[in-house]
């Protein structure tokens, strides 16, 4: 049996990600 | 019934066409207010990339699998950019309400945003149809994942960046298609990113400039 998807703890959005401040 | 496993891949299949049936080949009215409301409006660019995106794709989709198949690379283009869409407008909303902002000029400008989530929209739609065709394709033929980082000529560690966003926003993807996401995420981490002209050692540079100008602050205050 797979786990579920882990999702990441921090509160991080797709803008951080690209880095857009 | 028994969950087999030509059972599980009908699923995924019906689940994908439920989700884009009535999805738009094109922006949304709530996605032009995104656009409308940016600083600068991102709308011709990501038409044009998408039209761009898509002669690449079928291009190479009927290298690899044939000429007589091209019509298949169309139709399987069509739904990632449906996919696209639909998601791109679900982080734009969750975005909206996590910083209470609607201008997202930065982000709807960006190219590598754009090249990442259609990258990941179209492997979501090729990984559905894979488990349908010959799994034992010569490599020229392969189209299973990184297939579509070279066709977009997307480094794998901005792919990455996209697949948590991605899973958490397309709340109708199949469990299958999360675990099939999972092990790209894992790929990445364990081999792909580390290639020498990835971006991730520029961050690693950057991190570590910031933390020795920390250091050097704290030194300094001391």
């Amino acid at each position: 049996e797979v786990l579920e998807y882990q999702f990441g703890l921090e509160e991080e959005g797709i803008r951080d990600l690209f880095d857009c401040d | 019934p028994p969950q087999t496993p030509v059972r599980t891949v009908m699923n995924t299949i019906q689940q994908l066409i439920m989700i884009l049936n009535t999805a738009s080949d094109q922006p949304s009215e709530t996605l032009i207010t995104y656009f409308n409301n940016c600083t600068v409006n991102p709308k011709e660019n990501i038409l044009k990339r998408v039209q761009d995106i898509g002669c690449i794709f079928k291009e190479k989709f009927a290298q690899a699998v044939g000429q007589g198949c091209a019509e298949i690379g169309s139709q399987r283009f069509r739904l990632g950019v449906r996919l696209y869409y639909r998601v791109m407008e679900s982080m734009l909303k969750s975005e909206e309400e996590r910083l209470a902002i609607q201008n997202f000029s930065k982000l709807l400008n960006d190219n590598t945003f754009h090249k990442s989530l259609l990258a990941c929209a179209l492997e979501v739609v090729m990984a559905t149809y894979s488990r349908t065709t010959s799994q034992h394709l010569d490599p020229g033929t392969d189209l299973s994942f990184p297939w579509i980082l070279n066709v977009l000529n997307l480094k794998a560690f901005d792919f990455y960046k996209v697949i948590e966003s991605f899973i958490k926003v397309e709340t109708n993807l199949t469990r299958e298609m999360i675990k099939h996401l999972e092990r790209c995420e894992h790929r990445i981490m364990e081999s792909l990113a580390w290639v020498s002209d990835s971006p991730l050692f520029d961050l690693i540079k950057q991190s570590k400039a910031r933390e020795a100008a920390a250091n050097l602050h704290e030194s300094t205050c001391t």
